[in-house]
């Protein structure tokens, strides 16, 4: 048995509120706060104490999950985008490939999303925005096909890596999640290997749904990492600390606003302090 | 199940006659667990438990033969309740009729906008959709589809919103639209809208505001719902609801904040819209 601390009722429950409001859900919230009282048996517990044990407790957490970005060696690398409606896909495949491009990259960008209303038109915007190429086929078209041509595109001209945005869907729409591991498969043909990274790309200000959301994904393509967005406002994201324990994906960047500029490497230290202030 | 988990919780006293206070606690924790579970704000299952604690301690549940039963149908009832009252409808008030959609980035507006105007035809309504959206790119384009899909007018409002639908409500006249349907841009989390939105809100007076949230929305749900304090908003969307999502905003913010849900959102096409049933929310919410 491992000692631990007793914090009072008010200590007690103001922890709870941190972590809950922050969206890290009950079960992992009772975890933390067991570890925050073992990491304060025989001192004195006050509010500073319980803040720091907290902070190494997330850290902690989170361990294995900051991993900077390096570009594969084989050209071209495939980063493949997923998610459910509305995460923020289109607009984080455009923010990685500009700050791709600013590392004198030559990114094309493939619009595999062509089942939504305007899809295409929206990552064209962005290209032209950045100056960057856009593969599209019309809307309708099989998205595995449009992957196909974009790759060999690239392979051929000479790209050194390609950015695909697909199109959003629910976790629990079998068909359409099977769609996903068939997008997987073309790439795959082509390359002699899966997309170097499977990037599933998480709404900050999604609740207890995150962890569902990571394990579908994560059965029908094989996640390598994740992107969490809107991490600018109100939301901390606490809900990739599930996340984490279950299957300790990486989370390559943070998006923190609707601009192209607006994208960050995730850095444990500083997540955490941002969701326990 | 929570009905199961509370079963078992109950079980060891079946026959043993009263609750003690202990098992009661023991009964509340396991609900509490399920609704946080099911993103329902922290507060708003804090509260919501006091009531429940209260009325059981009343009601004598104690004495009941399924404590567990009796239990979850008094919790059932004060949600079903909270999101309940009178069945609110749209106002669609004015001639034309000005109804806005705001929310958080990515909720499902442009989407909904498509849904409600495919929905105000059957209606017997003549809606135009109208993007006022001058940020997010390919917003128009986006809009503009979903209204040639369904045969109904579509103009923009984005190089001057207000001053636009202002335009936009003279020129509805001539063409015999009765309701204008306008799209707006999405917020970051728990911020204010875009600065035009409160006066386009106002100079229109737009008579319904509806707020789009997504289903799986956690506890920031209460947050955004506040943030949008300043656009008078009068009901409640959420979408996304054909996922696995439990969708414990749809209690939060009626509780909190007395915004009704007007709809349900439960698909990507324009037939993909229902009305919100109370009682199915709660089961859902509950697991
Ligand atoms: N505030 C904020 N908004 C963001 C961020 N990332 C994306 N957004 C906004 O979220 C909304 C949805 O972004 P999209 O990139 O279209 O999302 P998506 O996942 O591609 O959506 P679908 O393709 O429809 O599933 C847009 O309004 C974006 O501007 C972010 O980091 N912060
Ligand atoms: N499965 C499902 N998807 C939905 C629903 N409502 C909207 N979507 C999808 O969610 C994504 C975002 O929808 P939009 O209508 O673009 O959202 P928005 O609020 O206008 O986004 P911004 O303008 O960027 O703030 C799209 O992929 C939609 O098809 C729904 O009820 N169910
Ligand atoms: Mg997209
Ligand atoms: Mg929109």
């Amino acid at each position: 048995f491992k000692g631990k601390a007793r914090l009072d009722q008010d200590a007690l429950l103001r922890l709870e509120e941190v972590l809950l409001a922050a969206d890290v859900g009950p079960e992992a919230t009772a975890f933390i706060v067991r570890s925050v009282e073992e990491k304060l048996a025989g001192q004195a517990v006050d509010w500073n104490a319980i803040q720091a044990a907290l902070e190494e407790t997330l850290v902690q957490a989170l361990n294995g999950v900051e991993r900077p970005f390096v570009l594969p060696r084989e050209k071209p690398a495939v980063l493949m985008f997923v998610g459910v409606n509305g995460s923020g896909k289109t607009t984080t495949v455009a923010k990685v490939a500009r700050l791709l491009r600013e590392e004198g990259h030559n990114p094309l960008l493939v619009a595999a999303d062509t089942f939504r209303a305007a899809a295409i038109d929206q990552l064209e915007v962005l290209g032209q925005e950045l100056g960057l190429k856009v593969m599209a086929h019309q809307p309708g078209a099989d998205p595995g096909a449009v992957v196909h041509d974009g790759l060999a595109h690239a392979r051929s001209a000479g790209y050194d890596v390609v950015l695909v945005d697909t199109a959003g869907r629910l976790q629990t729409k079998r068909p359409l999640m099977e769609e996903l591991g068939k997008v997987r498969r073309v790439v795959e043909k082509v390359q002699g290997r899966p997309p170097d990274e499977r990037i599933l790309v998480i709404d900050a200000t999604v609740g207890q749904n995150a962890l569902s959301q990571a394990q579908l994904f994560h059965e029908a393509v094989g996640l390598t990492s994740l992107a969490v967005t809107k991490l600018d406002g109100t939301a901390r994201g606490g809900a990739v600390i599930p996340i984490a324990r279950h299957l300790n994906l990486p989370i390559l960047w943070v998006g923190v606003g609707e601009g192209l500029e607006d994208l960050e490497p995730f850095r444990t230290q500083e997540f955490v302090r941002a969701l326990t202030r | 199940s929570l009905t199961d988990k509370l079963g078992q919780v109950f079980a060891r006293l079946r026959g043993k006659g009263t609750l003690t206070e202990a098992e009661i606690q023991a009964g509340l924790r396991e609900i509490r667990q399920a609704l946080l579970a099911a993103d329902v704000h922290y507060q708003v299952v804090r509260d919501l438990l006091a009531k429940v604690e209260e009325q059981a301690r009343a009601q004598k549940i104690v004495q009941s033969l399924t404590p567990a039963q009796q239990l979850l149908a008094l919790v059932r009832q004060e949600m079903t309740q909270a999101m309940g009252g009178e069945a609110t409808k749209l106002k669609l008030s004015g001639k034309p009729a000005v109804l806005v959609l705001v929310g958080p980035a990515g909720s499902g507006k442009t989407t909904t906008a498509g849904k409600l105007a495919r929905h105000l035809v059957r209606k017997g309504r003549k809606p135009a959709l109208i993007c006022a959206d001058p940020f997010r790119p390919a917003a128009e384009e986006q809009l503009a589809l979903l209204a040639k899909k369904l045969g109904l007018p579509f103009a923009p409002a984005t190089s001057d919103p207000v001053r636009d639908l202002t335009t936009l409500a003279q020129r509805a006249a001539r063409e015999l639209w009765d309701v204008l349907i306008v799209d707006t841009p999405g917020s970051p989390p728990g911020e204010s809208p875009a600065d035009f939105l409160p006066e386009l809100i106002q100079t229109t007076k737009a008579g319904d505001v509806l707020l789009v949230l997504d289903a799986m929305v956690g506890q920031e749900a209460l947050g955004m719902g506040q943030a949008f304090a300043g656009c008078g908003v009068t009901g409640l969307i959420l979408t996304k609801l054909d996922g696995d999502a439990r969708g414990g905003a749809a209690l939060s913010l009626p509780r909190r904040l007395g915004l009704p849900v007007l709809f349900a959102g439960t698909g990507e096409k324009p037939e993909d819209l229902e009305p919100f049933h109370p009682q199915r929310m709660a089961d859902r919410i509950l697991g």
